[in-house]
């Protein structure tokens, strides 16, 4: 049996149009732990892991570990039906082929149930090992969107680089080249807005602006966007999904031919 | 401008 209920629905609303345009089948894990999701893109270039944790559900009832299989497109027209001040309660049974999205209004005056068919996935899922990351770049998620957007416009890979002068994003296309250093500025007035370069050692990556852009999805879920590079890992972007837990978009970079 | 690799080259399976 399994029930979990998040009060902050509109969370999970988000966390759906984060992932659902970079994979299509996921399994969803449920542990004592929290609910949780690894998955690959179809090309096997993108990585998406999603943890939200147990104790940021108001109640988490999960009494075996449980693997769902989703189409995340049918999920996500699912919870497109739950309002945004919605309370989401997710159940299942152990063994069970269906899962059953509860949408309640803050109110309780509207009720909706609504069943969704599951379906075996056959994924392989890989180990992330820890790394000590050469650079690391905090800042505000609106503005890794428009960098990413706007570079798009330009060139179809980045390269992002990590030096003691700041971070660099520059791109070259057809009709010429663009660059766009950031410096670190953590002068600001709240801190969401601050630029915070952590360099260990400078480091310069390539990457498909394509997946970049469909990272950029998950901008409503926080203000700040996490950025990790090391010059022989995948860059790993991470938002926070408010106090319960994450998402991280790994992307393997563009190597010398 | 360079080649795309994969995710699995550099993690692994469990």
């Amino acid at each position: 049996m399994l029930e979990l209920r998040l009060v902050q629905g509109s969370l999970l609303k988000k966390v759906l149009e984060s992932i659902k345009d970079l994979v299509n089948d996921a399994n969803f894990d449920c542990s004592s732990t929290g609910f949780s999701l690894q998955a690959m893109d179809s090309s096997h270039v993108a990585l998406v892991s999603l943890l939200l944790r147990s104790e940021g559900f108001e109640h988490y009832r999960c009494d075996r570990n449980l693997s769902m299989g989703m189409n995340l497109g049918n999920m996500s027209k699912m919870l497109k039906c739950a309002g945004n001040d919605d309370i989401i309660t997710i159940k299942a049974d152990d063994g069970g082929d269906t899962v059953t999205f509860m949408f309640e209004s803050p109110t309780q005056d509207k009720i909706a149930d609504f069943e969704m068919k599951l379906m075996d996935i056959d994924s392989e899922h890989l180990g992330i090992p820890d790394a000590e990351y050469h650079s690391i770049v905090r800042m505000p998620s609106s503005e890794f969107q428009r960098i990413c957007k706007d570079l798009s416009t330009i060139g179809d890979t980045v390269v992002i680089s990590v030096t003691k002068e700041g971070v660099k994003f520059s791109t070259a296309g057809d009709i010429g080249t663009a660059n766009i250093v950031l410096r670190q500025n953590t002068t600001v007035d709240k801190p969401e807005d601050a630029i915070v370069i952590e360099m260990n050692e400078p480091v310069s990556l390539s990457f498909a602006l394509r997946y970049m852009n469909s990272f950029t999805k998950a901008t409503p879920l926080s203000d700040t966007v996490t950025i990790s590079l090391s010059s022989e890992l995948p860059v790993v972007v991470e938002y926070k999904v408010a106090e319960m837990g994450y998402i991280r978009y790994y992307l393997a970079p563009k190597i010398e031919e | 401008m360079g080649l795309q690799s994969r995710i699995s080259e550099y993690f692994n399976g469990d």
